[in-house]
């Protein structure tokens, strides 16, 4: 399961 | 995601393919810094790290990916590439560019928002993104004059965070508690950087000759 838990831009 | 950063997005994945371009189809990288474009591979392998542990969207990891694939392979094809790489001119492009990754990794490891080991390289990413692209601008006032696909390579790159200022401000009006200051300052230095660059760049389009 990948977890969202870092940057949302590139 | 905003209309501003889309429009940076493209705008970044215009300035790769651009010089992509330049170097895949007339095999030169005359004018085009290898030193920059060095430590444009660190900017995002660095930054990048997280391609793996996180998932944000297709979108997301589609563009890291081609971001580390053209940085990478930019940086193969002006070192490896035996067309390409006799058009780099070598004695121009003299910028000490490692001087500048120790001091990045310094103030990351000062200034940053979470002391953990991925947070860390993502600032020193920040930092060193910033000024990635002096050793650029300084082969540029070397080599005095340059064609076009290196100079709309270079504008389209010193565009792109100008939007994603744009798009940091949309988000500080829209979004409650996102202030990421180490970000913005990064970004701003950054964009600041090109200020000489686009004066010259926008001078070309009034004058209609080539970039002094």
């Amino acid at each position: 399961i990948w977890v969202y838990e870092f940057k949302d831009e590139l | 995601m905003n209309i501003f950063r889309l429009a940076g997005d493209m705008t970044h994945l215009a300035s790769v393919l651009v010089l992509l371009l330049k170097i895949h189809t007339i095999k030169s990288c005359a004018g085009v810094s290898l030193r920059t474009q060095e430590l444009y591979a660190i900017v995002f392998a660095t930054r990048y790290l997280d391609i793996f542990t996180s998932f944000v969207s297709v979108y997301n990891t589609f563009m890291k990916l081609v971001f580390l694939g053209s940085s990478f392979s930019i940086v193969w094809y002006m070192r490896y590439h035996k067309a390409v790489h006799r058009t780099y001119d070598r004695e121009q492009d003299t910028f000490r560019h490692w001087f500048l990754v120790l001091p990045c990794l310094v103030l990351a490891l000062l200034i940053h928002e979470k002391f953990t080991f991925l947070e860390v390289l993502w600032t020193f990413s920040l930092y060193l993104e910033a000024v990635a692209i002096l050793p650029q601008l300084v082969l540029l006032q070397r080599t005095r004059n340059i064609d076009n696909l290196t100079g709309q390579y270079i504008f389209l790159l010193g565009g792109y965070r100008g939007l994603y200022i744009l798009n940091w401000i949309y988000r500080y009006f829209t979004e409650p508690h996102f202030v990421h200051w180490i970000t913005w300052i990064a970004g701003l230095v950054q964009t600041l950087l090109y200020a000489d660059f686009f004066y010259y760049y926008f001078l070309r389009f009034i004058g209609g000759r080539g970039v002094e």
